[in-house]
């Protein structure tokens, strides 16, 4: 329901549209994003917990540490984790693909993307002795009742003990284009050698995106 | 949470006020992970002289409050005192998660009153 009287304002005054109902099932937050929210917020920084050197001044409507601009972080589970199969069935020699979804229908027409990255984590794969280490991520569009369209990235990974990261920002998404409502993939992980294949457990992108109705022009410093 | 408002007499002079905002009274604890409310504060008190010229490191003060105040004091009913007004001001963050599950970090500048000027 829209808040009645000044929360509604303040509401307003924060680019919200209206009060979450909070998270359905508290999930924990990612450390990234507790790291991001404790170097760019001064109350904290009051509390001594700040990590840039003192005198530093940080530039407004910049994400530093992922340095790009941008004054909104997302991080995006994918809406199809529940519905994975835990060990997917492979057919003869092949590896298993993924379909992975994001909601975007948070982010609005006025956000500019600067950053979307896509963090994979994968499940060990019982390395066959001898097999030559190294995989190839393979990402494409999926298309719903259609299937999928052109591979857009490749990317070797070297192992699988971290997680993967993906920059989909130029490849599954064309830069100065606002974000769309939602955002479909189809990924394979297949072995540079014949080997077991891996397990994707948990997929999810981190959106930074710029909204400049909420940033002020820097101020020039008085002559 | 607010300083209480000031009448007259010597602390009334233009400074920043205490005003905390908790989002639990907002009722936004469920769905704001953090913080869990800022230090707004406002601005508030007289803008007559001396108040109006700035004190030892306080911010510089627009000679047209200062000439606007001498106006008052000669004529008060010619021209009203200049206003207590934000002189600094600095941003926050809040972490939260929004309706479709995710976890957001936005950034709002110019939300904590620092510093009030008379203007």
């Amino acid at each position: 329901p829209t808040a009645p009287g000044p929360a509604a304002a303040l509401l307003q005054a924060l680019g919200l549209r209206d009060a979450p109902r909070g998270a359905p099932k508290p999930r924990p937050v990612p450390p990234l994003m507790w790291r991001l929210f404790r170097r760019r917020d001064p109350q904290e920084a009051r509390a001594k917990l700040r990590w840039t050197p003192p005198g530093a001044t940080l530039r407004p409507c910049h994400v530093e540490e992922l340095g790009v601009a941008g004054n909104i972080v997302r991080h995006i589970p994918d809406r199809g984790a529940q519905a994975r199969t835990p060990k997917p069935t492979m057919t003869a020699g092949q590896c298993p693909e993924w379909t992975i979804d994001f909601d975007l229908s948070a982010v609005e027409p006025a956000e500019l993307p600067s950053r979307a990255r896509l963090e994979l984590r994968f499940e060990a794969a019982e390395a066959k002795a001898g097999a030559a280490p190294g995989w190839e991520l393979s990402v494409a569009p999926a298309v719903e009742g259609v299937g999928t369209g052109p591979v857009l990235l490749r990317q070797a990974v070297a192992a699988l003990e971290t997680p993967v990261h993906a920059e989909l920002l130029g490849a599954a998404w064309a830069w100065n284009a606002s974000a769309p409502r939602s955002l479909c993939l189809a990924l394979a992980l297949r072995p540079q050698a014949p080997g077991a294949c891996a397990h994707l457990a948990e997929a999810s992108l981190l959106l930074v995106t710029l909204d400049p109705r909420l940033c002020h022009p820097l101020a020039r410093p008085r002559r | 949470e607010a300083e209480p408002a000031v009448g007259g007499g010597p602390s009334s002079a233009c400074r920043a006020r205490r005003l905390y905002v908790s989002f639990r009274e907002v009722g936004w604890h469920r769905w704001v992970i953090a913080p869990r409310g800022f230090l707004a504060n406002y601005c508030q008190g007289q803008c007559s002289l001396p108040a109006t010229l700035p004190g030892p490191g306080g911010p510089p003060a627009l000679n047209h409050a200062v000439l606007r105040a001498l106006m008052h004091s000669a004529v008060p009913s010619a021209a009203g005192l200049p206003c207590c007004v934000p002189a600094r001001l600095s941003p926050i963050s809040v972490l939260f998660f929004d309706n479709s599950d995710n976890v957001v970090l936005r950034h709002y500048e110019d939300m904590v009153v620092d510093e009030c000027g008379c203007r």
